[in-house]
């Protein structure tokens, strides 16, 4: 019955058996806070993040943090070597973590990253994109739909227009960052499943 | 499991990150 955490933003998956739920969890928080204050950082960065509401801010950060680092993580998971770096600087193969209990999730983690990684984006690319990601007028509890929509298709424009000045002969490819919209989401609705199978265990 | 987010206690950690900011708007 020995417990293993399967997400890369564990410093290992190793679970100390001694170690309480709770005591576990801690831990678990422990490493992932430091990557989600950079999401929030980066999000005070996006112009016209900080004009929305207070609550507006929360709720598109509460909703879209996942979806932001799998983004900003997807270079942790090597297709070619077919391994998951975890933030501890450790490589475990598909096979051990598929041993330790990681799922359908993990491959879905696997083919988005691949995909995104093959478009070959830019710095500045991946950064608007992120911004995109995480400014979507259509995630639950918005008050003031309106003005993250005008933020959204202000950023949705200026993604295409980066994409198109520095990828002239690849007009795929804004259209192919559009559709992982709705990937990220059934990724983040698989992950939030997870999280509800470990809390009750 | 409809606000995985809070459970995580990543709203915490958001509103905490937030927080100077906010503050610095609404001086």
């Amino acid at each position: 019955n020995r417990m293993h955490l399967v997400c890369p933003m564990n410093t290992s998956p190793h679970v100390d058996p001694q170690k309480s739920g709770h005591e576990v969890w801690e831990e678990f928080s422990h490493s992932f806070t430091p990557a989600v204050r950079e999401v929030v950082e980066f999000a005070k960065k996006i112009p016209g993040f900080r004009d929305l509401s207070q609550h507006d801010q929360v709720s598109l950060l509460k909703a879209g943090t996942f979806e932001v680092l799998v983004v900003r993580f997807a270079s942790l998971f090597d297709v070619k070597d077919r391994t998951v770096t975890f933030l501890g600087g450790k490589k475990y193969s598909i096979d051990t973590l598929r041993a330790m209990g990681a799922g359908d999730l993990l491959n879905s983690m696997f083919d988005f990253s691949e995909k995104l990684m093959n478009l070959g984006l830019s710095e500045e690319e991946m950064s608007l994109f992120t911004a995109v990601v995480l400014v979507s007028a259509d995630r639950s509890g918005i008050e003031n739909v309106n003005s993250v929509e005008a933020l959204q298709e202000t950023l949705i424009r200026a993604l295409r227009s980066l994409i198109t000045k520095n990828h002239p002969n690849e007009s795929a490819i804004f259209t192919k960052l559009l559709l992982k919209l709705p990937d990220l989401r059934s990724l983040n609705n698989m992950h939030s499943e997870q999280l509800l199978a470990f809390k009750v265990h | 499991f409809s606000d995985p987010a809070s459970n995580l206690g990543l709203e915490d950690i958001i509103r905490k990150a937030l927080m100077g900011n906010l503050e610095e708007r609404q001086d």
